[in-house]
């Protein structure tokens, strides 16, 4: 989580809707104004093809990305020296003065789809100058966008895809478009992607889906590595480097195949240690999933494990001890998974009473041993082996794990009557569009 | 005292190793010159960093490379230059 915090304020863009604009052209160029913002359009999209980020063109005076076309010495430390040697360079980020600062020299001869021994490319130079906005430096690689020396032409813009290491060096940074978006999951993914929805199934509407900013938790599972946080009848899906796969949540009964689509809530997830299946726990019922398929003859009743038949708030299997901790109110059972019984003397008064309000939404425990707790929308971690509070708890579970940096509605301290979903819902869009003038780039 | 590099010979390259962060500025203070083995290793990363034959000493295919138009950033980004003490140079090992 902390590195998350470091990097925004360092190597990459902590937004993921950038603004562009051209702010200066080059005097006498070959290349019309259409022509040259068109390039920069283009050059802009084979980023934002390799992740979740997004670019519009602005028409106002601040853009977070402004390209200039500029002459000889233009004070900020990177003359350019007229025709040829130095031809173009950009400002990285976590530069605080320069940050989006794009700079071509217009004393070069910029050319689009010209032979490869006149002039210079400017949609290969932008992609290059781009990839330093977000964030990479030169790369010794021969077949890198980002190698240092000019190479010519990179082809057809509306064609031109990003080279391996290029897509692995700025996925690094920002995450891949494919698990951040609704559309259909990479085939490498450990999860057999989600069945196709019936057709009697309810369309989701936006106002139907929870907000993620404001909702609390019904469970949380660390499943394969990658961690799911669910609300109602859907949830959200964070990857192995935790980035959240969509701003959307998917229904839970489109993608557990077999879980009930009338199900209101789920108590609580957790993925089985001793043979990977994933248990779903809700009321006095509970399924056994392979992979995301439920098993035959679930569901069946909760006193299978010498639960009480009301169900359980919250559970977490604990690769320390390899047994599976459930909750209920004030009170705590542990279950040997391997011999598939609960323990003598069980149940027991939780040792969480002290630390922590019960009864809790649910628990997790994460790849290395520490246990998380969710209640309402925030979290505690307890340390590895002896189950302390760590200190700097409660935290907010909307700010730490899903994507929510601005002001958090209601405000975590003071419970509030829930605010319209207007309010709630944040302005993708980014800033209001001033246009000048609109010029269909494709 | 060590050989200085001949500058007629090369100001271009050491001009241009410094532009891209292959070696430090020269030193406004001392106005000490770069030595030739600052030089030749300099060289040296630069060749391998373009992937061409590591020869330290600028050849052909190495003064091809730098008279290429290219992005000014430069390729070695600078680090925390190495603290100075009582005005000599303190490298970390």
């Amino acid at each position: 989580r902390k590195s998350r915090g470091r990097r925004s304020a360092g190597l990459a863009w902590t937004k993921r809707n950038i603004s562009w604009k051209v702010k200066t052209y080059p005097q006498e160029a070959w290349l019309s104004r259409e022509t040259i913002r068109v390039l920069m359009h283009y050059a802009l999209k084979v980023w934002s093809e390799a992740t979740p980020l997004t670019f519009h063109e602005v028409g106002g005076p601040r853009a977070d990305i402004s390209v200039e076309f500029l002459h000889l010495d233009h004070q900020d430390g990177y003359p350019f020296d007229g025709p040829g040697g130095m031809v173009a360079h950009a400002f990285f980020p976590r530069d605080p003065q320069r940050a989006g600062h794009v700079h071509f020299d217009s004393d070069e001869d910029w050319t689009f789809r010209s032979p490869d021994d006149y002039g210079t490319d400017l949609f290969a130079v932008a992609v290059h100058e781009f990839g330093h906005s977000l964030g990479l430096a030169h790369s010794p690689s021969k077949r890198s966008i980002m190698r240092p020396y000019y190479q010519g032409p990179v082809g057809d813009p509306l064609q031109y895809q990003l080279q391996a290491d290029d897509c692995v060096d700025i996925q690094r940074l920002y995450g891949s478009r494919v698990l951040h978006s609704t559309e259909k999951p990479e085939s490498s993914s450990l999860l057999p992607d989600p069945p196709s929805l019936p057709h009697d199934f309810p369309a989701l509407r936006s106002e139907e889906f929870p907000d993620r900013c404001s909702s609390s938790i019904d469970a949380v599972a660390q499943i394969r590595g990658e961690t799911f946080f669910f609300k109602g009848q859907y949830f959200w899906r964070l990857t192995h480097g935790r980035h959240l796969t969509s701003l959307r949540p998917a229904l839970s009964a489109a993608f557990w195949r077999g879980l009930p689509r009338s199900l209101g809530k789920v108590d609580t997830v957790y993925e089985r240690h001793t043979d990977h299946r994933i248990l779903f726990f809700s009321g006095p019922l509970y399924w056994v999933f392979k992979d995301n398929g439920v098993e035959e003859g679930y569901p069946r009743p909760v006193t299978d494990f010498g639960l009480p038949q009301g169900g359980v708030d919250a559970a977490f299997s604990w690769p320390h001890d390899r047994k599976t901790y459930f909750f209920k109110g004030g009170l705590q059972w542990s279950y040997d998974e391997a011999t598939g019984r609960m323990d003598e003397g069980s149940p027991t008064h939780t040792a969480l009473g002290g630390q922590l309000p019960t009864p809790v939404d649910d628990m997790l425990s994460g790849s290395d041993g520490e246990v998380y707790v969710f209640k309402g929308r925030q979290y505690w971690k307890l340390e590895r082996h002896s189950l302390k509070l760590e200190i700097g708890y409660p935290r907010s579970i909307a700010r730490d794990w899903l994507d929510c940096t601005g002001e958090l509605y209601p405000p975590l301290s003071a419970p509030t009557s829930p605010p319209t979903r207007a309010k709630l819902q944040p302005d993708w869009r980014g800033p209001q569009l001033e246009v000048e003038r609109c010029v269909c780039p494709s | 005292r060590s050989v200085p590099t001949p500058a007629d010979e090369s100001g271009e390259v050491v001009a241009w190793l410094m532009q891209y962060g292959y070696l430090p500025p020269a030193d406004p203070i001392t106005g000490q010159l770069q030595t030739w083995e600052a030089v030749t290793s300099a060289i040296r990363v630069m060749q391998r960093f373009a992937g061409i034959p590591e020869t330290g000493i600028p050849d052909d295919a190495t003064l091809g490379l730098i008279r290429m138009p290219r992005c000014s950033l430069p390729d070695v980004l600078p680090e925390k230059l190495p603290e100075r003490k009582n005005g000599r140079l303190w490298r970390k090992r």
